[in-house]
């Protein structure tokens, strides 16, 4: 599904300063798989996610979806893989303030579902299904966060995708809701063989999943098959 | 040094729709006291650090200072309170985008040293106490989610206050970084006996605190103190 081979990025920044966020990382992600990101902050996690989710261009290296470098793609097939192929869940959540929960959430949908009717009664089942039914004409600024966070996550649902990539999907939830949500996105891997790619801190959550990447400095220092917990 | 006595918030939106955020909530804080607050997504913790905060106002009951009601305070009397005898830790960390992250930090600094020079200086050292000692030239979108997370810690910080509320500091942090972080807060507050105030969902964090409240639908189910682990 995806790949991973050799990903370098350098942030350039005034007067020659630059910082080597990924130094060469190389691995893959098959149909079904659930792999846990972790390390240290600073460590390229973010800047990994969205080298892979296309939003953002390595300077080494490449990045493919099924055998296709992302190099190669056009904008239209750059949307249809950012928006519709792929799920991602943001560190800091992105939602349009001036939009209702309802409305972020049907934003992806707008690239495949032609009937408004029907990307509002989507958008409404997604956010139903992470607990915020009662929540659907709030704004962002009218959320908690981490019932904002959750807004973001129902927007990576909505779609479909065949690959969800969650950047710290639990950071502001509690134990049981952030259980909850980990349980929402394990079973649509198991019932739809969607792929998750997860950056977590937390040890629990990152003992879900069946695959463990670390990150130090912009290397991966461990790439390992683990036993779910 | 701060009472909450039956506090009240109701947020209301367009068409009689009501949110009762807080429905009475009452406990005090004493100098050097260390108080963990816990409770599910939406349960009214950040609007309850808001009010005690003094960024926003109860609906009913009272919130006090050395025995004075912050009603009564002038907008002088509140500057000088929310900018320089708290620090606070926001859970959206709210940086300004355009300042680096060492201006954002001496921020709070201009209500008391006038100094430049010597707000540049303390901004350095609160930065290079949170282990942001090489990025002091960033701004926020030029930094990761966690490292942003400590600009904001640091900002909280650096005019020595009273208080530190924080909600949620180490949502965004590796575990190692995040027990460097509380070690760093509480060691502020064992020397200068400034009296800690911790959002947090991570039982390992909240098992720290001398005390821990808990919340539920906008009331307190649980005060009790604890024994630190
Ligand atoms: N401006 C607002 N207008 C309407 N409702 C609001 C507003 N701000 C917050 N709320 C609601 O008030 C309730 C309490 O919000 P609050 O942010 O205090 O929760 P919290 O305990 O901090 O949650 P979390 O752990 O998710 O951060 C939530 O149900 C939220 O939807
Ligand atoms: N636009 C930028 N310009 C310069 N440096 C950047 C920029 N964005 C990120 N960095 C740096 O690149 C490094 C990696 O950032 P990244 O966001 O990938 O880390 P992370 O592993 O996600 O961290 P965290 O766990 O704190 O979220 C950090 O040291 C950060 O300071
Ligand atoms: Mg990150
Ligand atoms: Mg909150």
């Amino acid at each position: 599904l995806l790949e991973a081979e050799a990903v370098e990025r350098t942030y350039r920044m005034g007067g020659d300063v630059e910082v080597r966020a990924l130094r060469g990382v190389s691995f893959r992600v098959d149909r079904g798989d659930y792999v846990a990101i972790v390390g240290t902050s600073g460590s390229g996690k973010s800047t990994l996610l969205n080298l892979i989710g296309a939003l953002d261009r390595p300077d080494g290296g490449h990045v493919r979806y099924d055998g296709r470098d992302v190099r190669e793609m056009s904008d239209t097939e750059l949307a249809e893989l950012r928006n519709v192929r792929i799920g991602f869940v943001f560190q800091s959540f992105h939602l349009l303030s001036r939009m209702t929960a309802r409305d972020n959430v049907a934003m992806p949908l707008v690239y495949r579902t032609s009937s408004p009717k029907e990307r509002r009664r989507r958008a409404t089942e997604a956010l139903e299904a992470v607990g915020l039914g009662d929540r659907v004409d709030h704004r962002p600024t009218e959320l908690s966060g981490g019932q904002q966070q959750r807004v973001a996550i129902a927007r990576a649902l909505v779609t479909e995708p065949a690959l969800i990539l969650a950047d710290e999907p639990t950071g502001n939830l509690d134990t049981r809701t952030g259980e909850e949500i980990m349980g929402l996105l394990e079973g649509i891997q198991a019932d739809r063989g969607t792929a998750l790619v997860v950056i977590t801190h937390e040890p629990e959550i990152a003992g879900r999943a069946g695959r463990r990447i670390e990150l130090r400095d912009g290397l991966v220092v461990a790439d390992a098959v683990q036993i779910p917990t």
